[in-house]
């Protein structure tokens, strides 16, 4: 463990925090996809069938279930409990767009031909695309409330400071996980154009991020 | 990351 994955790892829990707590305080999901999600809910399911088989740590196995508990309660909360507020027109973006190149790769490029090894490639694959349909909505209503993007700064940043913990592992360790590290780049470059809009409309006190 | 070694990271 160092500080560039615990930073990340905070980030990542900060991230699903605030938009937890958004939706349950407002009791709204508006603006929200619910797609998106959805997707992570299968991300963390996919990537943590080894819950009970593999012990790493108790941090380990504590975040696991703590990174189960709160996708499939934001879940929940959006399909079940606020349901009438989501507005489902606007997440519109078709998932299967998603998850066929991603199943496709994952039985292509994987470490290990074996269930647990391509369901874990799976998620880091799906991982690096699951934001899609929420940064699609945004872009289609033009505007996102300033909860939501802090929701989204977190969330991108808690990828980046883990390719920082890559290089340091790399440097530290030799560790080099190639399928954990281009599929995280690209899932940090997705978020690139937000950080810009995020730093320039957002922190300037505009309240609302519209798009330009 | 060589065949057997587990994924530590979350």
């Amino acid at each position: 463990m160092n500080i560039f994955r615990l930073a990340g790892d905070v980030c990542h829990l900060v991230a699903i925090i605030i938009l937890l707590l958004k939706i349950w305080r407002s009791r709204s999901c508006a603006g929200i996809s619910g797609k998106s999600q959805v997707l992570f809910a299968i991300v963390f399911t996919t990537r943590y069938l080894d819950l009970f088989t593999v012990f790493i740590s108790p941090y380990n196995t504590i975040m696991k279930v703590v990174f189960l508990a709160l996708s499939y309660a934001t879940v929940y909360l959006i399909y079940m409990r606020f349901r009438n507020t989501f507005n489902s027109e606007n997440d519109s973006f078709r998932l299967e767009f998603l998850l066929v190149p991603v199943i496709g790769l994952s039985f292509l490029e994987n470490y290990a031909f074996t269930p647990l090894e391509i369901l874990w490639t799976f998620s880091i694959f799906l991982e690096s695309v699951a934001i899609m349909p929420q940064l699609f909505m945004i872009t289609k209503t033009g505007e996102a409330e300033s909860i939501t993007t802090h929701y989204l700064f977190f969330l991108g940043l808690y990828r980046a400071l883990y390719i920082a913990n890559w290089v340091w592992r790399y440097h530290t360790e030799g560790f080099f996980d190639q399928i954990a590290v281009v599929s995280g780049v690209v899932q940090t470059i997705f978020y690139i154009d937000f950080f810009y809009l995020y730093v320039t409309k957002v922190l300037r006190g505009r309240g609302k991020m519209t798009l330009p | 990351w060589q065949h057997g070694d587990r994924h530590d990271e979350l």
